[in-house]
C-alpha cells in the first residue's frame, strides 16, 4: 500500500459526507446504499465513523460528472478512467468524483428497481415471461398509457408481480420538483420539446420541464434513464428505438454490426442511416459499490497499491462477494489504527475456531430457518451506562434496546440478556438505526434509518426503501419513534410532530403531521426513542423516560436503565 | 458456404474512437499517471526515458519488467481504471 506524501489524513474519526447529486442509471436508494455499503468497508477495520450530511459543506462531497467536470481532471467518456478522488484535507481535498458517461451498476448489469405496481419496490426480473413471450427488458405491452414495467418473478402470468420501470413518465429526480415527471411537451425557450433534452446545459445532462411550460414555471427535473436507455455515443440516455435501419437492414436488437470493437449498440431513431443517432446498450457497468470504496479509499488517504487484489489496486475488477485485502487493512491501520471496538462482522460458520479463548461463540444461524436463539457475543459495552439508545421497542413482548449494531432483551422481572449482534438476526441492516416497531398483527418487523426503512418477515428483508414511500416528506431527516396504535396503524415521531401510518395501505392518514405537544402533552418535545411497551406510551430523553398511560396521563418519570433491570 | 460478409466498419459520429497509436496510447498513459516524471535527488523534476517508464509501470501493475511496450502492457493500459496517479511527484 501507499499512503499521500506526509501520510495525510483526517485528524477527527467521525468523518462526514455529502451527496451532491445522482447517476441516471440507478435509483436514489441504491445508490444511498452502495455508497454507504462503500464507507462501511472502512469503519469496519478503523475506528471511523461515517456520517451522512444534507446540506452545508461534508468532509467528503461525493458528486458524479461527465468530461470537464469542475476540476482540471476531465473524465475521457465511456470506459477509461471511472473516478478520481483527492486526499484529506480542506476544500475539494477529500471529495470524490464518480464519471457518469460510465453505466453505473452493481456489478452484473442493470439494476432495475420498480415503483408502485404489487411488488413494492423489488426488483425487475429478466427474463420474464408476458402472455407468451418473454421479455429482457421492460415493456409498454399491454398497457395503453405508455408506461415501462416489468414482472418481478419470471412468470407474470402465474405470479402477476410487477411493477413499473424507471422511467421520465413516472418521476425525475433532482432539480427544483420534488421528484414531479416530465409534461410533455413542455416549452423551454420558446421551442416546444416532446422528450427530455440536454438543450441549455453543458454538462450533457437530460432534464425536462414539469409543467407546460419551462419559461414561465422555471420548473424542472432530471430524467432518470430507461433501462433499455443507451450510454455514451451521440444520445445517452435516450432509449433504444427498436425495430431500426442499419446500412439498410433492419435490427430488432442491439449489434455490433459496423463496429471493430464488437460493443453493441443500437439506434435512437428508427433509421440510423437517415438520422445518425446511436448509443453504447446496456452490458454490465461497473460497480458503483466498489468503485466508491476504491475512492473513498483515497479520500482517507491511501494511494494506489500494486498488489493486484488490493482493492486500492488502480484496474476496476468486478469481484462478487468482496471482502478487503490484507494490504489494503495494513494501509488504513496505519493511518487510523484498529477498530478498538468488537469485531463487527460475525465470524464466518466454516472458520469457526471453538478455542476457549474465542470470546464470541459463533455459531451462525441457518439462514432459511428463523433461529429462535441467538449466541451472546463479548459484552464491550455496559448497556446500564449508555445515556442514548439508538433504538428501544418491543419485539415478540421483550423490550429490546439497540445501539451500535448491538441489541440486549429485558423484560420485567427477568435476567437481561445481550450483546447480541444485530447483523446475525437483521443482516443488510446499517449500524446506525433510528426507530423499530413491530406490526401486531402481521409480525413484521419494520427498522428506519436517515431515510430508509427496511421491513422484515422473519429473516426475508425488503428494503431499503426510502421513507418517502411511505408518504412521508422528502425533506424528513429520520424517523425518532413508533408508537403502533390498535391493529392496523402506527404514530411515527419526527423533531415536535408525528404522522399516522395506515399498516395495510402503507400510507399516511390524511390531516398529518400534528404537534407532540398538541396531542402528547407534558413529554419532551425532542424525546428521541418513543415506544408502546405494555399498553404504556414511553417517550425517551437520554437516561430518562416519561411514560404515559393510554389516556395520556404522564404516571412515571424514571431512568432508561431501570428498564434493563440494571442494578 | 457462402463467403463470410465482409463487415463493413464505419465511424460513428460523437463514438470516443481513441484512434491513437499504442504508442501514443502508452505516451499519454505514462504522463497522466504519473510515470514519465520524478524528482531527482535535488526534489527537482526530471523526465525519465520511455523504457525506464515502463519498467516503473509494469512493477506497479506487477507485469513482467521488460521496458517494452509489450502486449499485456497495451492491453493493461486500455483497461477501465481510477483516474488518481500512480505516482505521486
Amino acid at each position: 500500500y501507499q499512503t499521500f506524501d506526509g501520510d495525510l489524513k483526517w485528524d477527527h474519526n467521525d468523518v462526514t459526507y455529502r451527496i451532491l447529486n445522482y447517476s441516471p442509471d440507478l435509483d436514489a436508494s441504491i445508490t444511498d446504499d452502495a455508497f454507504a455499503r462503500a464507507f462501511q468497508v472502512w469503519s469496519d477495520v478503523t475506528p471511523l465513523s461515517f456520517t451522512r450530511l444534507y446540506e452545508g459543506t461534508a468532509d467528503i462531497m461525493i458528486s458524479f460528472g461527465k468530461k470537464n467536470h469542475g476540476d482540471p481532471y476531465p473524465f475521457d467518456g465511456k470506459d477509461g478512467l471511472l473516478a478520481h478522488a483527492y486526499p484529506p484535507g480542506e476544500g475539494m481535498q477529500g471529495d470524490a468524483h464518480f464519471d457518469d458517461d460510465e453505466y453505473w451498476t452493481l456489478g452484473t448489469g442493470p439494476v432495475i428497481k420498480t415503483y408502485y405496481g404489487n411488488a413494492e419496490g423489488a426488483m425487475c426480473k429478466f427474463p420474464f415471461r408476458f402472455e407468451g413471450k418473454s421479455y429482457s427488458t421492460c415493456t409498454t405491452e399491454g398497457r395503453e398509457d405508455g408506461l415501462p414495467w416489468c414482472a418481478t418473478t419470471a412468470d407474470f402470468g402465474k405470479d402477476g408481480k410487477y411493477g413499473f420501470c424507471p422511467s421520465e413518465l413516472l418521476f425525475t429526480y433532482d432539480g427544483n420538483s420534488d421528484g414531479q415527471p416530465c409534461v410533455f411537451p413542455f416549452v423551454f425557450d420558446g421551442q416546444t420539446y416532446s422528450s427530455c433534452t440536454t438543450e441549455g446545459r453543458n454538462d450533457g445532462y437530460r432534464w425536462c420541464a414539469t409543467t407546460a411550460n419551462f419559461d414561465k414555471d422555471k420548473k424542472y427535473g432530471f430524467c432518470p434513464n430507461r433501462d433499455t436507455a443507451v450510454i455514451g455515443g451521440n444520445s445517452e440516455g435516450e432509449p433504444c428505438q427498436f425495430p431500426f435501419t442499419f446500412l439498410g437492414k433492419t435490427y430488432t436488437s442491439c449489434t455490433s454490426e459496423g463496429r471493430s470493437d464488437g460493443k453493441l449498440w443500437c439506434a435512437t431513431t428508427s433509421s440510423y442511416d437517415k438520422d445518425n443517432k446511436w448509443g453504447f446498450c446496456a452490458d454490465k457497468g461497473y460497480s458503483l459499490f466498489l468503485v466508491a470504496a476504491h475512492e473513498f479509499g483515497h479520500a482517507l488517504g491511501l494511494d494506489h497499491s500494486n498488489i493486484q487484489d488490493a482493492l486500492m489496486y488502480p484496474m476496476y475488477k468486478y469481484v462478487a462477494d468482496f471482502s478487503l485485502n490484507e494490504d489494503d487493512i495494513e494501509g488504513i491501520q496505519y493511518l487510523y489504527g484498529p477498530n478498538r471496538g468488537p469485531k463487527p462482522t460475525p465470524p464466518k460458520p466454516s472458520t469457526t475456531t471453538s478455542s476457549p479463548v474465542s470470546t464470541a461463540k459463533p455459531t451462525k444461524p441457518t439462514p432459511s430457518t428463523t433461529p429462535s436463539v441467538y449466541t451472546p457475543v463479548e459484552p464491550s459495552v455496559d448497556p446500564c451506562q449508555v445515556d442514548k439508545f439508538d433504538v428501544i421497542t418491543e419485539i415478540q413482548g421483550e423490550l429490546h434496546f439497540f445501539k451500535d449494531g448491538y441489541y440486549w432483551k429485558s423484560s420485567s422481572n427477568k435476567e437481561r440478556k445481550g450483546p447480541f449482534m444485530v447483523s446475525e438476526r437483521w443482516p443488510t441492516l446499517p449500524v446506525k438505526l433510528d426507530t423499530a416497531f413491530e406490526d401486531p398483527v402481521t409480525k413484521k418487523i419494520y427498522f428506519f434509518a436517515d431515510t430508509q426503512f427496511w421491513v422484515f418477515t422473519g429473516q426475508d428483508v425488503l428494503g431499503p426503501r426510502r421513507i418517502e414511500k411511505l408518504g412521508l416528506p422528502g425533506t424528513l431527516k429520520k424517523v425518532e419513534g413508533a408508537l403502533q396504535r390498535g391493529n392496523s396503524k402506527v404514530l411515527l415521531f419526527s423533531g415536535e410532530e408525528y404522522w399516522r401510518l395506515d399498516l395495510k395501505t402503507q400510507q399516511m392518514d390524511k390531516g398529518y403531521p400534528r404537534h407532540i405537544d398538541m396531542t402528547f402533552g407534558g413529554v419532551p418535545m425532542d424525546a428521541h426513542d418513543v415506544f408502546l411497551y405494555k399498553g404504556h406510551f414511553y417517550f425517551c430523553r437520554n437516561i430518562y423516560y416519561w411514560r404515559m398511560t393510554s389516556r395520556r396521563q404522564v404516571d412515571r418519570v424514571g431512568y432508561v436503565y431501570e428498564l434493563l433491570n440494571c442494578p | 458456404w457462402c463467403h463470410p460478409v465482409k463487415s463493413k466498419f464505419l465511424t460513428f459520429p460523437g463514438d470516443l474512437i481513441k484512434n491513437m497509436t499504442d504508442k501514443q496510447l502508452a505516451e499519454d498513459y505514462l504522463k497522466r499517471f504519473g510515470y514519465m516524471q520524478v524528482l531527482d535527488k535535488s526534489g527537482l523534476q526530471a523526465t525519465v526515458s520511455t523504457s525506464k517508464a515502463l519498467k516503473r509501470l509494469q512493477n506497479q501493475l506487477g507485469l513482467e519488467e521488460t521496458g517494452k511496450l509489450d502486449q499485456p502492457t497495451i492491453d493493461a493500459m486500455k483497461k477501465p481504471r481510477c483516474g488518481v496517479p500512480d505516482v505521486r511527484n
